[in-house]
């Protein structure tokens, strides 16, 4: 793609495929050890945009987009040479190549001496990718000092300079969710937190509410974080959280998992002695399967399922579904400005106590539920409302896909 | 013997490396502002740098402060030169940089 100068800017295509030249192998740090350098180092941009690296593995001659080497002096043909140990440590040519001065001291990530390779690479893989230096402290970008902290991540202007070339992750989901976690204090105090997830695919991102990214290495798999879920592609999530109950329910297809939160695990049965998955009717009887997303609503200690264009409720209490349900999303849940409208087919319905809101989301928008303290303030506003549309991307920050084989 | 400071002698195998030519005077640090982009010309492949220090250079040497955090006084002081002589990264900044140039991939690499 091109920007205002000369040449293209940036990359048009969102996998990229990098490798570490043979003829340009350090000779300071074992071959793996490079690799996963630098398989780390492009996992990092990857975190913060809709750009995936794939290491090519393959033939010598199999094109790739960035090429990686380390040289001394006169170097692998370069037209730039390099200086010996001291000032200059690398260079790169935007949607080119990086080159290594192995005359410098690199090291791995953990020792406290040397350059910091992890650190180094970022900086040059964010040149191929397009950014100038930036010369801000605390930049990843700035042309020199190159600290020895091993803990660097890509700050808030890192990650919007390189948004600027290549947009800022978005949805869909297939669940998100808080977690809550109840615990005591040393004084026997009961707290109640909770961490957000979302979902999608077969992998999952804890989003860090106060700091507004997710956290740092995620995304990870679901089978890693999750034990006993369904690998991918989770319908929805539902935790019902009233006096006396506290249940957590995944669904996929036409089953649904409970989930122990104290011991990390799907439950094996039930209370009767029945195998987990269950089938969705069993349970929640009038309620049809597949679903697009679900919800529990404290308040009115219902679950409100969606599927298509209709909207069903059951009531946990009486354990049925709710008459006059099912109804058409578009009357359940009616727009508040129309037509910004959701319709039907959610991907997600997220009830959050980071927002003390609900959230319905379709695609990279997402639609708030009027809530009570809404219509306090505005007794016109519909129940169950729906605000207009907003961008996932601009609530919910850089939760982005990393390549498969970047996954650890 | 060579003298060294660590058990493991890492520190003589450092020593023992090429070391880049240091900042230490006027040309050296001309070269230094038009490699990276701090004057006029374009540095890169590096070109070489004005025949002499004027105004220029001097305003040269203020940006390089500016972004270094040092006073902008255009003056080649010990903390000047200090920074010049750090490591840094080879694409070329300040005002007549930009982004690292596009597509200047070196030719095929030699066999060994």
């Amino acid at each position: 793609r091109r920007g205002a100068g000369p040449g293209p800017s940036a990359f048009s295509r969102r996998t990229l495929r990098w490798r570490l030249v043979g003829e340009g192998y350090s000779s300071q740090l074992s071959v793996d050890e490079q690799r996963a350098v630098l398989r780390s180092a492009f996992r990092m941009w990857s975190e913060v945009t809709p750009l995936q690296f794939q290491e090519e593995l393959g033939a010598r001659a199999a094109p790739v987009d960035v090429r990686l080497a380390f040289g001394r002096g006169r170097h692998l043909g370069c037209p730039r040479a390099f200086d010996g140990s001291g000032q200059e440590f690398a260079h790169a040519w935007r949607l080119g190549d990086v080159h290594f001065d192995d005359d410098e001291h690199f090291t791995s990530p953990s020792s406290d001496r040397g350059l910091n390779l992890l650190r180094v690479a970022v900086h040059e893989i964010g040149h191929v990718l397009g950014l100038p230096h930036i010369h801000r402290p605390g930049s990843i970008m700035r042309p020199n000092s190159v600290p020895r902290d091993p803990g660097f991540e890509l700050d808030p202007a890192d990650r919007k300079a390189i948004q600027k070339l290549y947009g800022s992750c978005t949805g869909p989901f297939d669940a998100v969710f808080d977690w809550i976690r109840t615990e005591r204090s040393p004084f026997g105090e009961r707290l109640v937190r909770f961490n957000t997830y979302f979902f999608r695919g077969g992998w999952y991102w804890l989003y860090e509410n106060q700091k507004n990214r997710t956290r740092y290495g995620d995304p990870i798999p679901v089978v890693t974080g999750w034990r006993g879920l369904p690998a991918r592609d989770l319908d929805a999530f539902v935790h019902v959280w009233s006096w006396g109950r506290d249940e957590r329910y995944f669904f996929k297809g036409d089953r649904y998992w409970r989930y122990d939160s104290d011991g990390d695990r799907t439950y094996a049965e039930d209370e009767r002695g029945r195998a987990y998955p269950r089938p969705i009717s069993e349970r929640f009887p009038g309620i049809p399967s597949p679903l697009d997303a679900a919800f529990y609503d404290r308040r009115s200690q219902w679950i409100y399922f969606f599927k298509g264009a209709l909207v069903f409720a059951f009531d946990v209490q009486e354990n049925r579904a709710v008459s006059p349900y099912p109804q058409r999303l578009a009357v359940a849940f009616p727009a508040v400005a129309p037509p910004s409208h959701p319709a039907g087919h959610l991907d997600a319905a997220y009830h959050s106590y980071a927002h003390g809101a609900v959230f319905l989301l379709k695609g990279s928008r997402y639609w708030r539920v009027v809530g009570d303290a809404d219509r306090r303030r505005d007794p016109a506003l519909p129940v169950n409302g729906l605000f207009p549309a907003e961008p996932v991307s601009e609530r919910w920050f850089d939760i982005c896909d990393v390549h498969p084989s970047a996954l650890n | 013997e060579k003298l060294f400071h660590r058990r493991d002698r890492s520190d003589l195998e450092v020593a023992a490396l090429p070391r880049a030519p240091p900042v230490a005077d006027l040309p050296s640090a001309q070269e230094f502002l038009s490699k990276y982009g701090w004057t006029r010309r374009s540095p890169w492949p590096a070109a070489p740098p004005p025949a002499a220090a004027g105004p220029a250079f001097a305003e040269a040497v203020r940006g390089f402060q500016r972004v270094n955090g040092l006073p902008a006084t255009g003056r080649l002081d010990e903390a000047t030169v200090a920074a010049m002589n750090g490591p840094r990264c080879g694409v070329p900044d300040g005002p007549a940089g930009g982004p690292a140039p596009a597509g200047a991939r070196p030719r095929a690499f030699p066999r060994r």
